[in-house]
């Protein structure tokens, strides 16, 4: 797939083909992408970020990460799709013509591409990391519990075999350490969203600890502006509210280490499904499902660019 | 290849708080093997659940006795996965 005019944004694609069309998008798109690498997996695969930029230096971003549970492939398809849409809507849509005026974006697609590769090769359902656990059989942390906010708390696993462990210590798994230390090296990252699925949530922090964040009015009503947005397009309805009150208390999560860090607008998605499909979402729902995120990430996006704090 | 033949996804309907505590307890029993793609948090919530099939019987066991709602999500997940196999390979060619 050497041009993106044979890559098919509709179906599932293997960590290569994708990888291969991040190159692609940084190749065609010169002029506003680029490609970086912010660290290596735990068994040494690249970490690719795409940066959308129009210049200057040390600019406001936006930062975007799907599929960190890898067995959500519907986020990391929309992620490609949404890359794209940045690219291309640039110069042609005012509205993102304006952010990437004043801000950048950056957006990692695959999250965790151990875990990726091997829903591909060995286990459809694999959700963590493929990190060793000393002195157990049982593989792999999972990455969103392994963040520095309440880590260990409730709402995670102590046991190395469960699907929410939350691992040794925080950051110790490698894929979230570089996100955090690409995170604090940058020093200007004003919006932290991150895609999961499924369920049609949008949630706000905090999920440690069941209080309301200092921003909670702002966040609830961007929130619930980004989901009408979403339903304006499918009738897709999204649940708003914090993670501890739309599904339940989880420690060591990604908002709430980058809310508690200083950014103000943390927000997680739980893209389709209705609840018939899991993880195993049809392909052909994979490009509704990514335009009608667009949406709700542009209405975050916009709010962003307009309300710097 | 790990299969998942005759693995079934229930979606759990909890009516109260007591039945939620029923749902976190059943959570705990390793043996069984669940994973929990939506976990038990509140009776307005669904309970997601894939189950092995050498579990099934007990699950369902347990959430009958207990009066708990359930219907089937998934019948087989491995007709499903295969049906995402096929329509990558599908993709691939054309």
């Amino acid at each position: 797939e050497r041009s993106s005019s044979t890559f098919n944004y509709g179906t599932y694609h293997s960590l290569t083909s994708i990888y291969e069309e991040l190159d692609n998008l940084a190749h065609e798109c010169s002029g506003i992408v680029s490609k970086l690498t912010i660290g290596e997996s735990y068994e040494k695969r690249p970490l690719y970020v795409l940066k959308f930029s129009t210049g200057g230096t040390n600019r406001p971003a936006i930062w975007i990460d799907a599929g960190i549970h890898s067995r959500e492939w519907i986020t990391q398809a929309s992620a490609i799709w949404i890359a794209r849409k940045i690219a291309s809507d640039y110069g042609s849509d005012p509205s993102i013509t304006s952010l990437l005026d004043k801000m950048d974006i950056f957006l990692l697609a695959v999250a965790n591409p151990d875990g990726y590769e091997f829903t591909h090769t060995e286990n459809r359902m694999w959700r963590k990391t493929r990190s060793r656990n000393q002195g157990c059989l049982c593989i792999g942390v999972d990455p969103n519990r392994n963040w520095d906010a309440g880590f260990g708390g409730p709402g995670a696993s102590s046991n190395p075999c469960s699907d929410t462990y939350h691992g040794p210590s925080a950051n110790s798994e490698v894929e979230v350490k570089s996100i955090v230390d690409f995170i604090e090296n940058h020093g200007n990252i004003v919006a932290f969203l991150t895609l999961h699925s499924y369920s049609q949530l949008l949630m706000y922090p905090y999920g440690y600890k069941c209080t309301k964040p200092a921003d909670y009015a702002e966040l609830d009503s961007v929130g619930k502006a980004a989901a009408s947005s979403i339903h304006s397009l499918y009738g897709t309805t999204f649940e708003v509210g914090s993670i501890c009150t739309t599904i339940y208390q989880a420690s060591g999560g990604s908002i709430d280490w980058s809310y508690d860090y200083g950014i103000k607008y943390s927000f997680a998605f739980e893209l389709r499904d209705t609840g018939t499909y899991g993880f195993l979402l049809p392909a052909s729902q994979i490009i509704p499902t990514a335009e009608e995120t667009w949406l709700g990430l542009k209405t975050i996006m916009e709010h962003v660019r307009d309300n710097p704090y | 290849l790990e299969t998942f033949v005759g693995h079934q996804v229930l979606r759990i309907r909890a009516s109260n708080k007591e039945q939620i505590q029923k749902l976190q307890f059943l959570e705990t029993l390793e043996h069984l093997q669940l994973d929990f793609w939506l976990n038990p948090s509140s009776p307005a919530l669904p309970v997601d659940v894939r189950i092995p099939f050498h579990s099934l019987q007990a699950v369902k066991v347990f959430l009958e006795s207990n009066s708990i709602e359930y219907s089937i999500l998934i019948e087989d997940l491995q007709v499903v996965l295969d049906e995402e196999k096929q329509a990558m390979a599908l993709s691939q060619q054309r």
